[in-house]
């Protein structure tokens, strides 16, 4: 039953070590991806594509731009619907997705 | 617990951060308890 | 009988780090064929229209959006560098990220929920390294944890 248990988990070893580098592969794939000049200027979504993903799409669409590591914090709403930002690396974009 | 704090402006974070954040705003009671006792719009908590 | 107990708890411990491993690479290869078919897309659209889309009709990634209903009342106080918001809404609200609404506009071919046709799995497993191209079959066959 031992040597049966260590088998296992000597296979479950391998298979953990093989996600490992799976997953650091693809964080790389995807950083690069994301980071190279021409997908960056075709890496955007439209107004209507937003209007789109809502439902129902006639609500208020706000959108928030914000440099990397922008904090946000959003209240439990038994303390009211609150959500603050603060950025610490530039100034926070914010705008509301036109109707039309 | 009374807050979720995130950190924003990375490109494809982890999904599920604001899965629980929309779990934690429709579970509450609070817009349904403030429609039973007709209250009005809260008040800021706090203005910077 | 004791070694026996501490290699079933080693187990038990491998098995569900294996399992949120497996997710996490999941979703890292579904924001990867999102952002692929995005990018595709819109390289196509300007192709065809011979031209970029003006600044003010398009959302740079990466971007997150709030949607609330359109009775809500919003007070938002900005501060002058504009580096702080507060926001209080007086109903609720909810909040994406821009991988949701790629997977939204279909972009991640249904990966995300294991609903994929034959041609969609097709497209999406030639968008990845071979390598990857097995956990793209079985996601497309349904196994998404």
């Amino acid at each position: 039953r031992f040597q049966e248990l260590q088998k296992e988990v000597s296979e479950l070893t391998e298979a953990e070590e093989k996600l490992d580098e799976l997953i650091n592969k693809c964080s790389l794939q995807l950083r690069l991806l994301t980071e190279d000049t021409h997908n960056k200027k075709l890496g955007y979504v439209r107004c209507q594509d937003l209007r789109n993903t809502v439902d129902p799409p006639d609500q208020i669409i706000m959108v928030i731009r914000a440099p990397a590591e922008t904090a946000m914090q959003v209240s439990e709403p038994s303390e009211g619907y609150q959500i603050s930002l603060k950025s610490s690396k530039g100034p926070i974009d914010v705008f509301l997705c036109p109707e039309d | 617990r009374s807050r979720i704090l995130i950190s924003i402006g990375e490109s494809f974070g982890s999904a599920d951060k604001f899965q629980k954040i929309n779990q934690m705003l429709s579970s509450s009671d609070w817009s349904l308890k403030r429609s039973l006792d007709g209250g009005s719009a809260p008040k800021p908590l706090k203005r910077l | 009988a004791q070694e026996c107990e501490d290699l079933k708890a080693e187990r038990q411990r491998r098995q569900e780090r294996i399992k949120q491993k497996q997710s996490q690479l999941q979703e890292l290869i579904v924001q990867q064929i999102a952002f692929k078919n995005l990018v595709q897309r819109n390289r196509e659209v300007e192709q065809q229209s011979k031209r970029s889309p003006s600044a003010n009709t398009i959302i740079q990634l990466p971007f997150i959006i709030i949607n609330t209903s359109k009775k809500t009342i919003i007070d938002c106080s900005i501060s002058n560098d504009k580096f702080e918001y507060l926001f209080n809404f007086d109903s609720m609200f909810e909040i994406h990220d821009d991988v949701e609404v790629l997977k939204r506009l279909g972009l991640a071919l249904g990966l995300e929920s294991g609903r994929c046709s034959a041609e969609q799995m097709k497209i999406a497993t030639s968008l990845v390294s071979k390598a990857l191209q097995p956990y793209v079959t079985e996601m497309a066959q349904g196994s998404v944890n």
